[in-house]
């Protein structure tokens, strides 16, 4: 078995939940925070046997969009009275950063 | 050193939490949600030796138990005029799905 | 590539997370609970190239810190009609603790 962990974004997580359900994946969701935007984004773990890892990630391929994010930086630079606001700057953010990790042990109690 | 990650129901937690202070474990607690009753749970992780494993695993046991939960399938069937709810499903709900993974390193800072 | 899991003291997070964006380190934010003193904590999911293992060991380590904690113990002993309450007893909570798990595969989609 694997544990997948996959960071998404908050608009994408309740399809990507659905379709995982669909297909008869078991999944578990977190809400999480990304470090860098400091905006709600959702952690997933899927428990999933070897033999099925790759439909999960075409799951979450299918699922999961890459968006543009307009970030306004911290503070607006004030020089010699004049007040100057810097313009947002422009990031993207992936679909879904996925992370596998072996699992050694599985046990459903 | 193995981190245990275990999800539990949010009603079993608190005792769960309690019983492994009690033998030594150190536990942290994070509020998760199922994929499919989306309904509250609990994901407690636990860093043991690999010697004490199965004592973890024992008190997992002792402190989650599965229960039977009835779901109301989503939408009520409308057929010609006539109002069809159907029954509610039952679905069995497990005590607990623990995934055992390998700790490569472990610091206390 | 590694899975750091750090679980950090709340008043540490903020600063750990701005440090690790500094030094270009992507990290995830998990509200969470101590299983012991059941207060509020923070557990960081940080993907690293194993390479670079070291240096985000050091910045935990460099914006986390120890600290003692004052716990009430639970009940006060009433014995006798006397109302004695026990003494605070003095906890020292780590600055951070801190699993590395192996990652198998990483995908940014
Ligand atoms: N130091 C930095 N300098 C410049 N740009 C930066 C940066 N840190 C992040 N970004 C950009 O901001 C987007 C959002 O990052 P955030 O940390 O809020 O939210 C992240 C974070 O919660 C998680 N994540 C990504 N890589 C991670 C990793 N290696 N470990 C843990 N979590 C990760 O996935 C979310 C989306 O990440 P993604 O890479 O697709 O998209 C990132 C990236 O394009
Ligand atoms: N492989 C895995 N990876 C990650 N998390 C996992 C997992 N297996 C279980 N979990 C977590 O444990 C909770 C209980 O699962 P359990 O299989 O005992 O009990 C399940 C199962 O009996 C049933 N169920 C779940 N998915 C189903 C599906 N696709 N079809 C039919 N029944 C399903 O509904 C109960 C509640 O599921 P729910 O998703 O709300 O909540 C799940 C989920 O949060
Ligand atoms: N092996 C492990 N697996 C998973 N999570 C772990 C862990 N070791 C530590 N943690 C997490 O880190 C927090 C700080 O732990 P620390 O050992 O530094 O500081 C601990 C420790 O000094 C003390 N403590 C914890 N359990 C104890 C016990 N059974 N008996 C005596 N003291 C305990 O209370 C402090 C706060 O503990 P709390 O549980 O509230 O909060 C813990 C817990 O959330």
């Amino acid at each position: 078995m694997k544990l997948v962990i996959a960071v998404v974004q908050a608009r994408d997580a309740d399809k990507l939940l659905h379709a995982l359900q669909q297909e008869g994946f078991r999944a578990t969701r977190i809400s999480s925070t990304g470090g860098f935007l400091r905006e709600q984004n959702v952690t997933v773990l899927i428990g999933v046997e070897a033999t099925r890892l790759e439909q999960v990630l075409r799951i979450i391929k299918a699922n999961c969009y890459t968006r543009t994010q307009y970030v306004n930086p911290l503070l607006p630079i004030v020089e010699s009275g004049e007040f100057f606001v810097p313009q947002p700057i422009e990031v993207e953010v992936g679909g879904a950063n996925v992370f596998v990790v072996p699992v050694e042990r599985f046990e459903r109690i």
